[in-house]
């Protein structure tokens, strides 16, 4: 069990510092695994730094910036291991446009390379432009919601609660 | 094995019968405040086996069916379905008989959840176990609900290892 | 003391309804102190429904309507003892355009109303829109900030990570 | 009272003498992921007299002196100001005596912090004080961190009847 807890830990860390440096445009990140008389408590820990910045205490890291390491992280165990599905709720909420632009590639490149169906929630508007179809959910009667297939100006006037998205 | 569509049916907000088509590549959902992209997500995680009701941001499981609005009444009965493409045969040994998996939960108020696979009752944890051997489940770290991205980042470091169990 | 608590309550809850109101453009919400035997464990209850939903627990409200809920409470206590600053960093993140512009309505009103001054860091093109100036930091050199004065023009590039932005 | 100026220096990722004009009505800071933005206002938090490391997203307080970068040695200093207009004699009565106030913090990598009003000077617990005759201080409700906006909802209702602390 501790051999393969290993196995996987050294394929996630190859394509955790991988995935890091496309979402932050270079930077260096890596994981460690804190090995443990224990192996049941082996700590997963996380270092790393953006471009052009020292390797600091995780917790320094910007909101956006430990969104991507994050996502780094999230996609270099799924890499590993694909499912079927992967829904992400508003994950990119704290990115500016041209994290959001590199977190759209990553997306797409991983649903192309291992066949995963995503459901991307989203409040912005890049993002909505890079899907391949779009559902708008609208409560035109309040407290019900009904799902609705829309294009990309439709889905942009329903996020901004147009009343003309509700027709 | 691929997700083909959730049906969401008196389930919160969705209280009239309800089909998302979850087609190949990456499909978008977007929509104003409350309403209702994160109780969607919600139902897949509901079908899939989440036991906690907290997690779905209610004080006990019934308060995911329809509660009625200042128009409607309330309803008793919250279903949500699952259709899962099986051609392949992938799924687990005993359910790997089909083409296509329904799996369907049911909740009435007061007297809980049931779950069903094809019209056939089931555990709830032979669904958990359908889910675990897809890589995936209401608590996978590809699920990522509102506001739970950097959950990783926080999370303590022998919490965290516990992410190398699903990448393994 | 207990006296004192249940006048800043009274204000504070009448404060409360209104701002609510102006927010979610409707709906209905009240706060209640709920008196223990011992004032100092006094709970501060929050009911909300937006407009047109039943009033239900808190916990089922969407992440924008926290923010909304949230920020009702805040400027009502705001409004009872004003004070000379207010920052507010990312606080309208998870609103979409129609709330984000009420929220701006609201907070240019305690603006004018208390002359408080007002520190908005932002990502969203509608609140940079709103403001009566604007800064932008960079990072022209790496790990080292600089603050600047934009318009609004700039502002949005600067946000974008362009490189035009730097020079 | 006005706030009127913040000036940061080996403060986080502000090592060069940054002074930031606080007017009248909204100012809008803007800037990409990780330029600063935050980092100025816990920068206004500290000189305020926040305490906990913590909250400033550190392990122990020298961690808000300028670490280095890449191409720039680590500091050994950080020092921010505040610059109160105080024309309206509104202030804490021992510190009303003048029409500008300087709130000035300054740490010392190793050997702590030291405060001063208009050069003299001072406790933590009086900056405090001088902070919260004003309805503010560095853990005020109308100091709203990213990420924080809806503690108030989180919170216990015990904790959360704390804020009528602050209205009253
Ligand atoms: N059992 C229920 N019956 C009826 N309505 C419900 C029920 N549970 C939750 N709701 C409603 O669903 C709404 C929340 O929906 P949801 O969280 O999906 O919104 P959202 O689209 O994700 O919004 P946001 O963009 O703000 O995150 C709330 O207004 C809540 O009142
Ligand atoms: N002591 C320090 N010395 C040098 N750099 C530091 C120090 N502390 C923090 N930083 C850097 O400051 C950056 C974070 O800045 P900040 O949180 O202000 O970003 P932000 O503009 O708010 O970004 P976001 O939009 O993602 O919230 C981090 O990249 C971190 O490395
Ligand atoms: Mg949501
Ligand atoms: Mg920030």
């Amino acid at each position: 069990a501790r051999e393969r807890l290993q196995g996987a830990f050294s394929l996630v860390n190859e394509r955790f510092q991988v995935l890091f440096q496309r979402l932050f445009n270079g930077g260096k990140a890596y994981l460690e695994l804190l090995d443990n008389e224990d192996p049941m408590n082996a700590g997963l820990e996380i270092f790393a730094s953006p471009p052009g910045k020292k390797m600091q205490m995780l917790t320094l890291l910007s909101g956006g910036e430990r969104t991507l390491t994050a996502l780094a992280l999230l996609f270099a165990v799924f890499q590993t291991n694909p499912s079927p599905i992967c829904v992400l709720d508003e994950a990119e909420a704290a990115l500016d446009e041209s994290n959001i632009s590199r977190f759209c590639d990553l997306v797409e490149s991983i649903a192309r390379e291992t066949g995963t169906r995503f459901l991307v929630i989203t409040h912005q508007r890049l993002t909505m432009a890079r899907m391949d179809r779009l559902f708008g959910v609208t409560m035109g009667e309040k407290g019900v919601s009904q799902l609705v297939s829309v294009n990309l100006e439709t889905a942009v006037a329903i996020r901004d609660g147009a009343k003309a998205a509700a027709a | 094995m691929h997700f083909t569509r959730l049906r969401l049916h008196g389930f919160k907000s969705f209280v009239d019968s309800t089909d998302l088509h979850i087609g190949t590549g990456m499909t978008g959902i977007v929509g104003p405040n409350g309403c209702g992209k994160s109780n969607l997500v919600e139902a897949l995680r509901w079908v899939m086996g989440e036991n906690s009701a907290k997690s779905m941001r209610g004080g006990e499981m019934d308060d995911v069916i329809f509660g009625g609005t200042a128009t409607r009444p309330a309803r008793n009965v919250a279903e949500v379905t699952l259709e899962l493409d099986n051609a392949h045969r992938t799924a687990t040994a005993e359910f790997n008989n089909d083409d296509t998996l329904l799996v369907t939960r049911q909740i009435e108020r007061g007297s809980g959840s049931d779950y069903r696979l094809n019209g056939k009752p089931l555990r709830r944890r032979d669904v958990q176990l359908l889910f675990a051997d897809q890589a995936t489940g209401a608590h996978s770290t590809n699920l990522v609900g509102q506001g739970q991205i950097d959950a990783l980042i926080r999370a303590k470091p022998q919490d965290r290892r516990a992410i190398l169990e699903e990448a393994s």
